[in-house]
C-alpha cells in the first residue's frame, strides 16, 4: 500500500506528465520532474521505481506509458459518478469546473434542501431534491459524494450517503464526518497555514 | 526547516487541540491525537519532540502551551491580511467562510476586473475594481494573494501582485503562476485522486 505522501507526489507527476504530453513532448527526465515539482531528483526515481517505471539514461520515462502507470496506480484508470449535496457557494464553484470531468471525476447529479433551488439550472446541471439522495445515488451508480452544507446539516447529510452505499467523501464542512467509508476533509485555512510557513522559511 | 508532510501534520494537531479546548478539555495524549488524525502514536511523540513539546506520563499534553507552540512553528501566531483577486464562484466561497478570520487570515479587501461588479457589497465586502490592486496592497499591508480569476487570467495577476511587494499566493487557477514568491496551488481534483486511492485501499 502506498503511503499518504507518496500519493500526494504520484498526483502531482501524473499532472505535469498530461501537460507535457499536452505540450507535445513525448518524454520526460526525472530531474525534469523534479524541479517543476520541488521534490529531489532522487525522490522521483523512487517513487516510479516503485511503480516498476525505469528512465532511460539520456532519454528520460516515456510519457504515454508512464501516465497510464500512474493512474493505475492512483486508481483514476476509469471515471466515477460524482453526486454534489448542497448548490450554495461551494458546490457551483464545483458544479462549474470542467477539469474534474477531465479527471475522470464526473459530476452528474446536484442535490439541494432549499426548495426553491429545486428544479433551477446551475451551470448545465438541473438541481434536484435532497429528498431523492437514495434514488439518485443508487440509479446513477454514484461512488463518490461532496459535501457543500452547512456544518450543521454536514453530519446527516454524510451518514445519509453513506448508508445508501456511497464509496467515499469529500468533505468540506469544518468538522468531522463519523462514517464508515473514507473520506478527505478540504480545508482552505490548512493551505493558508502551509503557504504561510512557506513564507517563513528562509531562502 | 520543517518539511512539507510535518507542516501538514502539525497543522492537523493544531485544529484538533483547538477544538478540544473549545470543548472544555485541558490535556490530550499523543494515542488521543494519533487515533482521530490517522498518524501513528510514535508519530505525533516525534513531530511533537522536535518542538520540544513532552507529554507528561499519564497527563499528557497540556493544550494551551502545546497550541501556542504549534501556531509559533507553522507562523500563524499573528493575524495576515489577505487580498482576494476575483469575485466570482471562489472567491464569494472565500468571502464567506468565517473560519479564515478565526485562523489569522483576515480577508480585508476583493477586487474585480468586471465594472459591473465593482461597489457591491457581497457577504460584507465591497468589491473594488482591479487596477487599485497596487494602491491596496500597500495601503492594507496585504500579506497574501488568493488567485480565484481565470486560468488566461491568472499569470499576469500572479505577477502584478508579487511586482507590489505581496509575500505568498494561494492559488486557485490549474496553472503555474511562475512569480518569484511561494506560491500554494489549490488542486481540489488532486483531492479527489487522494479519496479515489483511499477508497481502493484494503481495510
Ligand atoms: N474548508 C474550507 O476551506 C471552506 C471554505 C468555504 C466554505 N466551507 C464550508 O463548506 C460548506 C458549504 O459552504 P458554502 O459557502 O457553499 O455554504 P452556502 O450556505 O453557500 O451553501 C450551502 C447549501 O447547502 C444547502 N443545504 C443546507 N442543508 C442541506 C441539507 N441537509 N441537504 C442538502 N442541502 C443542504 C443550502 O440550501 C445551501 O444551498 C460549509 O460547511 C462551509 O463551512 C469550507
Ligand atoms: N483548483 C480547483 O480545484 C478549482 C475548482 C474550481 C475552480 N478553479 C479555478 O479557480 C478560478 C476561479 O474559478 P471561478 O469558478 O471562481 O471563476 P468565475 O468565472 O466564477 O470567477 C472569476 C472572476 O475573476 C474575475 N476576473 C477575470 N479576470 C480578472 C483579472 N484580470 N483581474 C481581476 N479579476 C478578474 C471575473 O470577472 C470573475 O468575477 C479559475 O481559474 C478556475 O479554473 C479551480
Amino acid at each position: 500500500s502506498i503511503p499518504r505522501p507518496t500519493v500526494r507526489r504520484l498526483s502531482l507527476y501524473l499532472r505535469e506528465a498530461e501537460s507535457l504530453l499536452q505540450a507535445g513532448h513525448r518524454t520526460v527526465s526525472s530531474s525534469g520532474l523534479a524541479t517543476s515539482l520541488a521534490v529531489t531528483d532522487a525522490q522521483v526515481r523512487r517513487d516510479l521505481g516503485h511503480l516498476g517505471q525505469k528512465g532511460r539514461a539520456g532519454i528520460g520515462y516515456r510519457l504515454a506509458p508512464l501516465i497510464t502507470r500512474l493512474r493505475r496506480a492512483l486508481a483514476v484508470d476509469r471515471s466515477r459518478n460524482v453526486l454534489i449535496v448542497g448548490a450554495g457557494r461551494i458546490g457551483r464553484a464545483l458544479m462549474a469546473y470542467p477539469r474534474f470531468d477531465q479527471r475522470g471525476f464526473r459530476i452528474v447529479a446536484v442535490v439541494d434542501a432549499d426548495t426553491s433551488l429545486v428544479g433551477r439550472a446551475i451551470d448545465g446541471h438541473v438541481v434536484q431534491s435532497v429528498d431523492q439522495i437514495e434514488t439518485i445515488v443508487v440509479d446513477g451508480d454514484i461512488e463518490i459524494g461532496i459535501v457543500a452544507v452547512p456544518e450543521a446539516d454536514a453530519r446527516a447529510v454524510a451518514q445519509r450517503l453513506a448508508a445508501c452505499g456511497i464509496s467515499g467523501l469529500l468533505n468540506f464542512a469544518p468538522c468531522r464526518l463519523n462514517v464508515d467509508v473514507p473520506v478527505i476533509d478540504v480545508d482552505l485555512s490548512s493551505s493558508l497555514e502551509e503557504l504561510a510557513w512557506a513564507m517563513a522559511e528562509p531562502g
